[in-house]
């Protein structure tokens, strides 16, 4: 079940509404439904290996926490939930470094491989997350094949009554996401179904009378952008006013490269403005004379 | 770039896929 959702950015409709592009294209971010998360039957507190390795399929996680009384009425825990699924990714890790622990002491080398696992297996043991660790980047680098699950950006979303939609995330359920190292949110997906059946003009007035100041759409997508690292590059012309999703910290090298791998081949070097600066001179001329480009 | 939604059965994973995604 997959769904692509357009990240809205104030600054491509600035730049749509001053060039009059042919085409207007926003950064996209694809997400996956996966089947519930389910314990495998002979260890209860095991994710099954399916939904194991559907889960490592993913660059970030979302994880929907129960925020509303359940079909038998029993009030939510959704810090207790939490806790449990995090146990599940941390025990999903530990057995994968426990098995590459046995194979590399029948193999020679591997050296910072062995040393930086014998350090991580306690952790783990004692149920802390790999993303809490403030791990390298050569360690990072160095783990990146096995995919550890606690170690994948996390979002938690407290799925709350449409009633509680306006209401701060209870500090349990914050407290508990960070010490998860994960960004946390609270959402109606109820209301959230009933916005988005709403004309885009009576959006804001239904809104406003909520006490919210925009749907929890804009923010979730905005914390999903956040949480793949990713930031947009931005081109316009008459055209296509477009926004380029980059990793932060990539180059202009590689990321001349999205656009084109001709240009990425040919690159000499890349005039940029900033934003900023175009939107106060008004146009690209105007940034040359005033040396912003 | 893909994110992955995961929870508890009965957490109301699916009906937020569907809000946000739809």
């Amino acid at each position: 079940n997959l769904g692509v959702i357009k990240v809205p950015d104030a600054r491509v409709d600035a730049l749509a509404a001053i060039y009059q592009p042919r085409k207007t294209t926003y950064a996209e971010v694809s997400f996956v439904d996966f089947p519930p998360a389910r314990s495998a039957p002979e260890r209860r507190t095991v994710l099954d290996a399916a939904t194991v390795a559907q889960l490592r399929d993913a660059d970030a996680l979302v994880e929907v926490v129960r925020g509303f009384p359940d079909v038998a009425g029993a009030p939510p825990t959704p810090a207790a939930d939490l806790e449990s699924f995090a146990a599940e990714l941390v025990l999903a890790d530990l057995a994968v470094i426990e098995k590459r622990l046995e194979r590399l002491k029948k193999e020679k080398g591997h050296e910072r491989e062995r040393a930086l696992l014998e350090r991580l297996a306690p952790s783990l043991e004692a149920g802390t997350p790999l993303r809490t660790l403030g791990l390298a980047p050569e360690e990072r680098a160095l783990l990146a094949g096995f995919a550890f699950l606690s170690l994948r950006p996390l979002l938690v979303v407290l799925n709350v009554p449409e009633a509680a939609a306006a209401v701060p995330l209870p500090e349990e359920v914050a407290a508990r996401a960070r010490a998860e190292g994960a960004e946390a949110m609270a959402l109606s997906a109820r209301l959230e179904a009933e916005i988005a059946e709403l004309e885009p003009a009576d959006r804001d007035a239904f809104l406003a009378d909520l006490g919210l100041a925009e749907s929890a759409r804009a923010r979730f997508i905005r914390a999903s952008y956040a949480l793949l690292d990713l930031i947009s590059f931005l081109t316009t012309g008459e055209d296509e006013c477009r926004a380029w999703p980059i990793r932060r910290g990539t180059t202009a090298l590689k990321a001349a490269g999205k656009v084109h791998s001709d240009i990425e081949r040919g690159f000499i070097r890349a005039e940029v403005i900033a934003y900023d600066e175009f939107m106060r001179l008004g146009s690209e001329a105007k940034c040359r004379e005033a040396g912003k480009l | 770039m893909k994110v992955g939604l995961t929870g508890f059965p009965g957490a109301g994973k699916t009906t937020v896929f569907n809000a946000l995604t739809g």
